[in-house]
């Protein structure tokens, strides 16, 4: 059987609240090492990988290798029924075709129970291998928020250009231009306020603002985006969740004919 | 602003 029990409950709402818009269902797998998912949005354009580490449960049962298939909406409707400061225990018989999540008040005078539908998913498995990137971009998670909104009302692409000591983004649109440029700027008394730039080459590329938007659902998850690009890759915008593992997404860029 | 590639051109299915 599968039993996993998350103290922080809120951490899974928020995961979920994050992707939900991106992909339609996906299939959770659970061995071992962990609680994981990867998914692509329906265009194939972009990817979603969750990886929750075992021993960031408090409770992390996980007999044989399982892969659950959920609709992301429904699982959605579900956890916005548990508290915020809810413990969440989701559970699973071997072979069983639901999946019950457990929601815990902190003092345990209410306990509710909800049965999910389990589904059959095809899905697609893309192996991304651990690519040394040619810059990487530690940014508060708000600021890049901030940054692929406020440029979303300006165009539909942002090209991000990371040079040594400053990353650039900026649009063109029909009603004129945005850039928006962040210094590196390592303040260690705020380090939640930190920009820190790892260059090995600089790099220069397009992509899609709407699916950074998405992305950038996730800012709950983590004070920091980090984001890794190569010439000629997608880009990875990653969320750390202390303690438990990452929320990272993929995207390929836009190509110059 | 380009063209748009899908995931799939850069890493093979698994």
């Amino acid at each position: 059987m599968f039993e996993a029990r998350l103290a922080q409950g809120a951490l899974l709402k928020k995961v979920v609240e994050a992707i939900k818009d991106l992909i339609e269902d996906a299939n959770f797998d659970c061995n071992s090492s962990g609680f994981s998912l990867q998914a692509m949005d329906s265009s194939h354009v972009s990817l979603v990988a969750l990886s929750l580490r075992a021993d960031g449960f408090e409770h992390y049962r996980c007999d044989r290798n399982v892969s659950m298939g959920m609709k992301l909406a429904s699982l959605s409707k579900i956890l916005k029924c548990a508290n915020g400061d809810d413990a969440i225990t989701m559970k699973s018989e071997d072979n069983g075709d639901t999946i019950t999540f457990m929601f815990e008040s902190p003092e345990q005078e209410r306990l509710s129970e909800f049965d999910l539908k389990l589904m059959d998913i095809d899905s697609e498995h893309l192996g991304i291998p651990d690519n040394e990137y040619d810059a990487t971009v530690k940014l508060p998670a708000a600021e890049f928020q901030r940054i692929v909104k406020d440029l979303s009302t300006i165009g539909d692409t942002v090209e991000i250009s990371v040079t040594k000591d400053a990353v650039k983004f900026g649009t063109t649109g029909d009603i004129g231009n945005a850039n928006i440029m962040c210094r590196q700027n390592k303040a260690a008394d705020k380090p939640d306020e930190s920009t820190e730039i790892d260059i090995n080459e600089a790099v220069s590329l397009t992509f899609a603002l709407r699916y950074l938007n998405s992305f950038a659902k996730a800012t709950p998850l983590s004070t920091h985006a980090v984001l890794k690009l190569s010439k000629e890759l997608p880009i990875l915008v990653e969320y750390h969740i202390p303690e438990v593992g990452r929320l990272a997404f993929y995207l390929a860029p836009k190509i110059e004919d | 602003g380009g063209r748009q590639v899908g995931m799939t051109a850069f890493y093979a299915a698994t």
